[in-house]
């Protein structure tokens, strides 16, 4: 089984206005690539659907670059660690 | 804190500075993302402060050891905690046998309660660590409030994940801050702009385009050069200096001669003790005197001081010497080495006082001429105002940016060195709940609570309109007016990539004069000079954008500095100064130009009334050197009776192109 990690995929800045429906879109994008949105609920991190839209997921190497390829996804990038300074 | 402030202009005893002025941040909301908060700490006390602004919509959440109901107030008005991207790199459940660590806004590492109360903690009399740096500590903005983000997990030092900073970030505009501190950073190489890894900088874009100031520490990497972070022209990024502040640690030596060194030692006089350097045989006979390898036979060091030698500045080397001596029974530590300003207490008041290499050879030379050679070391004083000049800290990372050499960056500088503030109860170099702290991290909180400040006095103000009067305004001089020195290897003349337009000056800022502003326009302007695409940076600003195809000059982006990384012959660029003062103004140009560089201004100078608000001009630079260079530093002032608005300018001469000599 391949491993998952948490992905980062950006969307850019926010279209529409109600969070609901943003996370909607964001779980029905996200069940485009791994097959039902209970699937995709599970794998869910974060939804970001204030300040700009986009989601925090765990994937696979291979689901990322599916995503990658959808339209409207900006880019898909993978989790990475920052410290304190 | 118990003397930044007043080194800053901002001592609460005079009645007008920009403190009384902005009614000291009241109404302004901080947002900090840290690795929490302490909220029992005194500094979080909310006595005296009204009602929660009511624009306010985040929340408090109730966590491990951290009840909403109780540890949120007018102070605390917003906490919580983003751990998930996080617990997925590091793995489930958190560990916390190591480092304690709570599930909740709680602080088990100290930083954040630091930071926070830096930023806007309350008035706390009567405050030192062990006797030392005593006054009252405060934050910049002492009513201003706080809405806590904890994003940074108590492992391995604090490690903070892209996932969760981005989802504080998102939930942070929501939520309704005005300033967000981030004493955050990643390690080079640097990520692009629009690469969510880096995440800072994508989620401070969306937040600067709704109008939040996003504060971020420079990083601790110097003070090696393109070692700056956070570097996008939307952060305001900020450097760490020492104040005029030092802990003289007297060290008499047996032949009566007395030395200053520095250090944190609180703990008692021992009267004469033997001292010793362990002197080595064979090949590399200074390797047994070396702090990072000390050799050192136990039964030699039993009951004596010991002087090492450090060859790197990093604290490193005296944590380790200091084990060393220890274990082998010794009674204190002198450590020669180059100075690195931030200052670390050993364990259980045991003595480890630096000193430069200059008087740790004075005191190798005593030991090796004495017949029995002796020592006494005092605790350390507290010695404030002149003759102590503050510098650029040795740590503070440097500049050019290594994204973009054309953006100037650091910023702006901040006291980021000994700074006293509130800790957690778990810190194990507290004292009483405060601890001393060093780093850029410390650096950037007083910043964004100087940034609230202004944001209280000129609340339409957008964050470039904030940055420009900070950069515009900031001292390059120390208090008798001599330039201001960084620290390194030698030391040097500070300039604009050591501390960005200088140190904060935040009397000054509240009134700039002119403003360099900027909005989503002028970003668009640098995305598309930076070479990143159209439906990236489409996506990034929510405007559809083609970029033209003939790409704008990054020198023409409306920052409040100028800086030529390559210039062959001559070039020229735009800037649009933005009138904040009286209606009828006339500015002239003052021009100090970099060594060898021609710089001419049209106008020369600029009138504006009531109509004319905003007007654009000229800069040539050219250069009469014919060989590559490095960086020559002048600067361009506006200047009229009441105001100096100064801009750094930077000019490198590269007459050979793509030529790796770009620091």
């Amino acid at each position: 089984e391949a491993k998952s990690n948490v992905y980062i995929v950006y969307l850019g800045e926010r279209q529409l206005d109600d969070p609901k429906l943003v996370t909607d879109s964001h779980h029905d994008l996200l069940a485009s690539v791994v097959g039902s949105k209970e699937v995709a609920s599970d794998l869910m991190v974060y939804s970001y659907r204030h300040g700009f839209t986009g989601f925090a997921a765990k994937l696979t190497e291979s689901q990322a670059q599916k995503l990658s390829e959808l339209p409207g996804v900006v880019r898909v990038i993978p989790n990475s660690l920052h410290r304190l300074q | 804190t118990t003397r930044s402030w007043d080194f800053l202009g901002l001592s609460s005893h005079y009645p007008t500075n920009v403190l009384q002025n902005s009614k000291m941040g009241d109404g302004v909301i901080i947002g900090v993302f840290d690795t929490g908060v302490w909220p029992e700490s005194k500094a979080f006390s909310d006595e005296g402060l009204g009602p929660i602004p009511s624009r306010w919509k985040g929340v408090c959440k109730s966590g491990d050891h951290f009840n909403a109901a109780t540890h949120c107030n007018r102070k605390i008005i917003g906490a919580r905690w983003f751990i998930d991207g996080f617990l997925a790199e590091y793995g489930q459940p958190l560990n916390t046998s190591e480092d304690p660590e709570y599930l909740s806004p709680r602080d088990a590492n100290g930083h954040g309660t630091h930071t926070s109360s830096t930023a806007s903690g309350s008035y706390v009399r009567n405050i030192s660590y062990k006797g030392l740096g005593p006054g009252t500590i405060r934050g910049g903005a002492p009513r201003a409030r706080l809405a806590i983000y904890k994003v940074c997990w108590n492992v391995l030092g604090g490690q903070c994940a892209s996932a969760d900073i981005l989802k504080a970030f998102d939930e942070a505009i929501n939520d309704g801050v005005d300033v967000l501190s981030l004493s955050i950073g990643y390690s080079l190489p640097l990520f692009s702009d629009v690469d969510e890894r880096d995440g800072i900088a994508t989620g401070s874009f969306h937040a600067v385009a709704r109008g939040i100031t996003v504060v971020c520490g420079a990083a601790n990497d110097g003070p090696s050069a393109q070692t700056v972070q956070n570097t996008a022209p939307w952060i305001l990024t900020v450097a760490a200096s020492t104040i005029d502040r030092a802990f003289p640690t007297p060290i008499t030596l047996g032949n009566n001669k007395t030395f200053l060194g520095q250090a944190i030692f609180t703990g008692k006089e021992n009267g004469f003790t033997g001292l010793t350097y362990p002197e080595g045989t064979g090949l590399d006979p200074a390797s047994a005197g070396s702090c990072q390898a000390l050799l050192l036979n136990s039964t030699l060091i039993a009951g004596k001081v010991v002087l090492c030698f450090a060859s790197v500045a990093r604290r490193v080397a005296i944590r380790s010497a200091a084990s060393t001596v220890q274990e082998a029974g010794g009674i204190g530590l002198i450590i020669a080495k180059n100075p690195s300003d931030a200052l670390i207490e050993c364990s259980d008041g045991f003595p480890c006082i630096e000193v430069d290499y200059e008087i740790g050879t004075r005191i190798l030379y005593y030991i090796r001429s004495a017949k029995i050679p002796t020592v006494k070391l005092s605790p350390s004083k507290t010695l404030i105002g002149k003759p102590v000049s503050p510098n650029v800290a040795f740590f503070s990372s440097r500049g050019p940016s290594s994204i973009a050499p054309q953006i100037l960056k650091p910023d702006i500088t901040a006291p980021g060195v000994n700074i006293l503030a509130a800790t957690s109860q778990l810190d194990q170099l507290m004292d009483g709940g405060y601890a001393i702290l060093s780093g850029t991290s410390m650096a950037t909180p007083h910043v964004s609570g100087i940034v609230a400040l202004l944001k209280a006095i000129h609340p339409d103000w957008s964050p470039a309109a904030i940055k420009s009067a900070l950069i515009t305004t900031a001292r390059t001089k120390d208090a008798s007016g001599f330039p201001l020195f960084a620290e390194g290897s030698p030391k040097k003349l500070a300039n604009p990539f050591d501390f960005g337009g200088g140190i904060v000056n935040p009397n000054g800022a509240a009134d700039p004069g002119l403003v360099y502003d900027m909005g989503t326009s002028d970003y668009i302007h640098y995305l598309c000079a930076m070479g990143y695409n159209n439906s990236a940076i489409s996506r990034l600003t929510g405007q559809s954008t083609v970029c033209p195809m003939e790409p704008p000059s990054i020198l023409d982006v409306n920052l409040p500095s100028i800086t030529v990384s390559s210039l062959r012959n001559s070039a020229t660029l735009t800037r649009t100064v933005t009138n904040v003062g009286a209606p009828k103004s006339i500015y002239k140009a003052v021009i100090e130009p970099p060594t060898g560089i021609t710089v001419t201004v049209r106008p020369h100078i600029l009138v504006f009334n009531s109509t004319t608000k905003k007007i654009s001009f000229n800069v040539t630079v050219s250069a009469a050197h014919e060989v590559n260079t490095g960086y020559f530093f002048g600067s361009l002032t506006w200047t009229n009776e009441q105001h100096a608005v100064r801009i750094p300018l930077s000019v490198k001469t590269k007459i050979l192109q793509s030529y790796a000599d770009d620091n």
